[in-house]
């Protein structure tokens, strides 16, 4: 957050948002490890009072006294623990703390990300020097801590989510997600609908379990669901080696550097008596094999910083962590305990084809510091979870990205930066990645735009960050994807990445009512009893005269899985005009073997808040099971451009 | 039994809580007890939803699921930072 606020170009913003006490009265619930409130990033000063709205609470607890702790930035801190105990037995006091308090960092890097206040001067062990701030400094953040060091339960989770809405929060921001479940089976979908029905908005992670298809959490449509991006800043340091070539790669190793001329050079897999001593588990590296050399250490199974230490444990000088197959080329920056670097599978195989041909290899590490600027980002983080939705394919998930990879924000007093007990360093910031870093960025412009639109819906504050999301790069193709080197699709990152200048002002949104929710339920075929549960509607029933359709639903981005028999499938839409009077023309990019008939191909708008519906039909000959295929639609009337992503898969 | 105990999140139609409680509160533990001697309600939820939960084992779960007024009974479910 020393450089997303100017990724993003919030610097381009200060004019669209209105200074008025709509921006600072939007209250963002954070719901996750808590908060170390005696970070800068919490300190109110030039913040008016605690909006008269706010119902929430200071909880106290031994080493959490709400004098010392809430402000008028830092308005509200609660702790849900009951199901967890419930589960997993009393909380192990020695190890964490029965209160809000933060012992584990990422709930205090989540909501200072939301909304911390700009903190000037600040850096990472040297590193990402700047003014760290979250996205909308003026809003105000409560947390509500529901994770625990043995997790976080559904039942804590949803008692946080009530209290939060009682509270009077007007964004809530979960970065933790579960497996993949119907949505009223899913104790998130559950709360997060209730809170759109209540004017919340909700974002969420999309998850880590990326690249791979169908990966995807917290999909249900009623959430704004985030994927992960890089933003154009990188920590390279590059790996040399006597043979003459050197490899970039990316650290956040802070101290003593590495002697000036190389050092012996051995794989971990060549230092063990174990077969998974490549990966440089703990235990498994031979002393007399590693001391005083740099040891190449495989990724995968144990924590990247854990292998730093194994190393070091071992008597090794240095670590190169190479990624497999599994990671491909992307690069995560850790703040290792010993001079070490992470490099990509390409480089990581060219370096262990040098350490098997050489008889006396060696090597050195030098690193370069920070480096911004760095084209092209965004790309799509490889880790970031996937689409389509597992559960609905036809709502495209994610619905946008952000960044995620190597955020620096406020980090907790409990534990070091690598969060492991044998690291004694403890910083104010730390830098670390994760859909959980993209979904603070998001929650915050969330309430940039709540704040700027105070009375635009949940649906319609989510159609303006996705339908002026961008998806390729100024001039130069389409965002790429980290972990295949090509351009990623709409299933990687939705309708693209935010771009909150544009979307504070989109002029056309696609609003979504609860009764649109609802209707979308019926075209599921939820019974009563399911709808009931998701909406605390004991009364709704379904039309049965009437022919629900998930595509009915006016979501600002379309996905169509065909059947392999050729097919035709129409979708409606209706946009409502939140800008100047206008005139709307519509132009689709449409893939090959799809055609795409917009109807009417013009839309003009009169008023503010004026509604024009269209139709958008999609034909296809058949094609193989698994195929997919991307467009897009934009409606534009030169000064705005409304887009939506097109996903088109074969079953 | 202790041991075969879930967590659930009892999902309840709060418009039909019968006349003679005063309180959704009390009906809640009125509908828990009539499953089970020990359970105890974990939280009652009045805003996202209507309803409580508590550890029960699967036997409790599915007797809670006849009662009247019960929308639904959902083991919760276990998430992780992301």
């Amino acid at each position: 957050t020393t450089r997303t606020p100017e990724f993003l170009g919030l610097d381009r913003t200060e004019g669209f948002i209105p200074q008025s006490n709509t921006t600072s009265d939007v209250v963002v619930g954070v719901l996750d490890t808590g908060v170390w409130p005696e970070r800068k990033s919490y300190d109110d000063a030039g913040l008016g009072p605690v909006p008269a709205s706010w119902k929430g609470a200071c909880e106290e607890g031994k080493d959490f006294k709400a004098a010392n702790a809430c402000n008028r930035k830092l308005v509200g801190a609660r702790f849900f623990s009951q199901g967890y105990e419930a589960r997993m037995g009393p909380i192990n006091l020695t190890r964490e703390s029965r209160s809000p308090r933060d012992n584990d960092g990422h709930g205090t890097h989540t909501s200072s990300t939301v909304a911390g206040s700009a903190v000037p001067d600040v850096d990472f062990l040297g590193y990402a020097a700047g003014t760290a701030r979250g996205m909308s400094t003026r809003a105000r953040i409560a947390v509500y801590k529901v994770c625990w060091l043995g997790g976080c339960f559904g039942s804590d989770i949803l008692a946080a989510m009530d209290k939060a809405i009682e509270d009077g929060c007007g964004v809530l921001s979960l970065s933790l997600g579960g497996g993949m479940s119907d949505y009223y089976r899913d104790n998130i979908a559950v709360g997060a609908f209730s809170a759109m029905a209540m004017g919340v908005v909700v974002s969420c992670s999309a998850g880590n379990a990326g690249p791979g298809a169908s990966t995807l959490s917290n999909v249900a449509p009623w959430i704004t669901t985030v994927g992960a991006g890089t933003l154009d800043r990188d920590f390279p340091a590059n790996v040399l080696l006597s043979n003459g070539k050197n490899y970039t790669g990316v650290s956040l190793y802070s101290g003593k550097p590495l002697p000036s001329s190389p050092l012996p050079f051995i794989y971990a897999g060549n230092a063990t008596n174990t077969t998974n001593g490549n990966l440089c588990m703990t235990g498994t590296l031979l002393p007399d094999k590693v001391a005083g050399k740099i040891v190449l250490c495989d990724r995968g199974i144990n924590a990247r910083v854990q292998k730093g230490s194994v190393v070091r444990d071992a008597g090794g000088a240095g670590m190169i962590l190479a990624n497999t197959a599994a990671n491909g080329e992307e690069l995560v920056a850790d703040a290792h305990l010993l001079p070490a670097t992470a490099v990509g599978e390409i480089a990581g195989d060219a370096i262990k084809s040098y350490l098997f041909s050489d008889p006396n290899p060696t090597a050195t590490i030098a690193f370069r510091g920070t480096k911004v600027g760095v084209k092209p980002s965004p790309v799509v983080a490889a880790f970031s979870s996937r689409g389509p939705s597992a559960i609905t394919p036809d709502i495209l998930k994610p619905d946008l990205i952000a960044p995620g990879v190597n955020i620096l924000a406020a980090w907790t007093g409990s534990v070091g930066p690598t969060g492991q007990a044998a690291d004694p360093r403890r910083t104010e910031f730390n830098i670390i990645s994760g859909t959980s870093m993209s979904c603070p960025h998001v929650s915050g412009l969330l309430a940039l735009l709540k704040g700027a639109h105070p009375d635009w819906s949940p649906g319609a504050i989510k159609s303006a960050l996705m339908t002026t999301a961008y998806a390729a790069y100024p001039g130069d193709g389409g965002i790429l994807d980290v972990a295949t080197g090509r351009a990623a699709t709409p299933f990687d990152f939705g309708a693209g990445h935010v771009d909150p200048p544009k979307a504070l002002d989109p002029g056309l949104v696609y609003d979504l009512t609860t009764e649109d929710y609802l209707d979308f339920l019926c075209a599921l075929n939820y019974t009563p009893l399911q709808i009931a549960r998701l909406s605390r509607l004991t009364n709704y029933t379904c039309d049965r005269q009437k022919a629900y359709e998930v595509s009915d639903l006016n979501y600002p981005s379309f996905a169509v899985a065909f059947a392999t028999a050729s097919t035709t499938v129409k979708h409606t839409r209706t946009l409502t005009n939140v800008g100047a009077p206008g005139t709307y023309k519509a132009t689709v990019s449409a893939p090959e073997g799809v055609k795409v008939v917009v109807e009417p191909t013009a839309l003009t708008f009169s008023a503010l808040g004026e509604k024009k519906n269209y139709t958008v039909t999609f034909s296809t000959a058949s094609q193989p099971s698994g195929s997919t295929a991307f467009g897009r639609l934009e409606w534009s009337d030169a000064q705005h451009v409304v887009a939506s992503p097109l996903a088109f898969s074969w079953t | 039994a202790a041991a075969k105990k879930r967590t659930y999140i009892v999902h309840m139609a709060k418009s039909q809580m019968p006349p003679a409680f005063a309180e959704h509160r009390h009906w809640y533990d009125a509908s828990l007890r009539s499953v089970s001697d020990t359970a105890e309600i974990l939280y009652a939820y009045d805003t996202v939803a209507h309803g409580f939960s508590a550890r029960l084992t699967p036997a409790e779960a599915r007797a809670m699921e006849r009662r009247p007024g019960v929308l639904g009974v959902m083991a919760e479910a276990r998430y992780e930072l992301h």
